[in-house]
């Protein structure tokens, strides 16, 4: 079946940070976000807890309900199951590890209910 | 070869707030 993940995700895919460094997305580090959240003007890094992961409408999908920053807002995003999310001091994880490798040669670890990941929000926002 | 900014690769979660 035709995945619709972003091609970033491919091993290898060369990501630019804010401060212009490029790397490599297997090579990510927690830093990495932080310190180029710190430097951009408009995005600051939150930490968004899985409180959930329940099935999605279709068979390959997942409800994942995150509970986001010091507000703890809970928000649910829709994705595949192969789709990675970037844990807190662990790296990229998804809901099924092995299917991200094979399909993005991207090393993952399972995400599980309390995993805390990196998210973005607007600096502006009151 | 494409570049992605960083800010690509992890998710908006904008939790909805009211002014």
């Amino acid at each position: 079946s035709p995945v619709a993940l972003p091609p970033f995700f491919m091993r290898g895919s060369i990501i630019q940070l804010a401060d212009g460094e490029l790397k490599r997305v297997e090579d990510l580090k927690t830093e990495d976000f932080i310190q180029s959240a710190e430097i951009s003007s408009e995005l600051k890094i939150d930490s968004s807890t899985v409180e959930r992961i329940d099935s999605g409408q279709s068979p390959n999908a997942v409800v994942i309900q995150f509970s986001v920053g010091e507000l703890k807002a809970q928000v649910c995003v829709e994705v595949l199951v192969e789709y990675p999310f970037f844990v807190f001091g662990q790296g990229w994880s998804s809901c099924c590890p092995d299917r991200t490798t094979q399909l993005f040669e991207l090393s993952c670890a399972k995400l599980c209910v309390g995993d805390v990941c990196v998210s973005l929000t607007l600096r502006g926002l009151r | 070869v494409p570049v992605f900014p960083w800010h690509s690769l992890v998710p908006f979660l904008a939790p909805t707030q009211s002014d």
